[in-house]
């Protein structure tokens, strides 16, 4: 699965998921991917967020729209990225992957699993990571 | 406001084998999709441009590089919304697209639906003008690879079960989206 979110100099708040699936998988089973609160979420009012991870779980905590509520809460991108993969371990017993845009240019990204490919570029720094806890950072 | 795109190429175990590619893979496409920002281009476009260069990448497994069904053929799902409006878009099971994302956004651009899936959005596709790309584009050999040891792998459990005369359900699909 890949995925995208972005913040616009007018406000705007968007994201994207795309995905080929699970190997191997039962034909015509849809994972969270293109499912608006699972696979993603995004509102100007408060930012956005794309998932990774296992579908079904992700689908059934609303892994996206979970995080929404946590910011809307008042926490920041980060806190709800990680208490929100926390649910989901704690819940469902399954592990994934967020990226989190709130919609003041706060990033936040969390997951549970052994890795995640990601990078973020804001005001010409480019971030990246592959491992926990690893962040690397180039001038764009 | 400080023009942000953030983006990931998945989350799972991904083999050192594949760690430069995926590594190199997001810098590239969040690059792709800042340059738009910076440029004057909305939110919706930098996630689908974003977006678009990860399914070009066979390192990833959106697009080019899609993982294989049981039944061996590529079956993919998609995404697109904004912020401001609510409006969305997305495609499901949709089979020969090079890019997913891109016909996404035609759902939400073009129709008052959020989603099609399988023939329906394949429908949809052609309806727009969408290319039809062969499978066998969009298949590279580590995806061969892996649904024939995860068909193998299935086939060991159903071998178990049939040795014990249990009629059960055969665990069809294992690991992350």
């Amino acid at each position: 699965t890949v995925g995208a979110v972005a913040l616009d100099s007018k406000g705007n708040v968007a994201f994207a998921t795309s995905t080929g699936g699970i190997t191997a998988k039962r034909p015509g089973r849809v994972g969270d991917s293109p499912l608006i609160g699972s696979g993603g979420y995004c509102d100007n009012r408060v930012g956005a967020v794309s998932t990774t991870g296992h579908g079904e779980a992700i689908i059934k905590v609303c892994l996206a729209k979970h995080i929404m509520q946590y910011m809307e809460q008042g926490y920041t991108a980060q806190e709800a990225s990680d208490k929100a993969i926390q649910y989901m371990t704690d819940r469902v017993q399954s592990s994934g992957g967020v990226i989190t845009l709130k919609n003041n240019g706060e990033i936040g990204l969390s997951f549970s699993t052994e890795r995640m490919a990601w990078a973020s570029l804001q005001s010409n720094t480019l971030n990246y990571g592959l491992n926990p806890d690893e962040k690397c950072s180039e001038k764009f | 406001i400080t023009p942000t795109i953030l983006v990931h190429g998945g989350a799972w175990g991904i083999p050192d084998t594949l760690a430069e590619a995926s590594v190199e893979g997001v810098k590239a496409a969040v690059k792709v999709g800042y340059e738009v920002l910076v440029n004057g281009g909305s939110a919706v476009d930098a996630v689908e441009r974003a977006v678009r260069s990860l399914e070009d990448n066979p390192a990833f497994d959106a697009g080019h590089g899609s993982v294989l069904n049981s039944l061996k053929q590529v079956e993919m799902d998609a995404v697109i919304m904004e912020g401001d409006h609510l409006n969305a878009g997305a495609v499901a099971c949709v089979q020969n697209i090079a890019n997913p994302v891109s016909l996404a956004r035609l759902v939400m651009d073009k129709t008052d639906h959020v989603l099609l899936v399988g023939r329906g959005a394949n429908m949809f596709a052609t309806e727009m003008g969408v290319p039809s790309v062969p499978m066998e584009t969009l298949v590279t050999p580590n995806a061969v690879k892996e649904w024939e040891e995860m068909m193998a792998y299935n086939q060991t459990i159903r071998s178990c079960f049939k040795n014990r005369n249990i009629d059960e359900a055969v665990p069809v699909q294992t690991g992350h989206d």
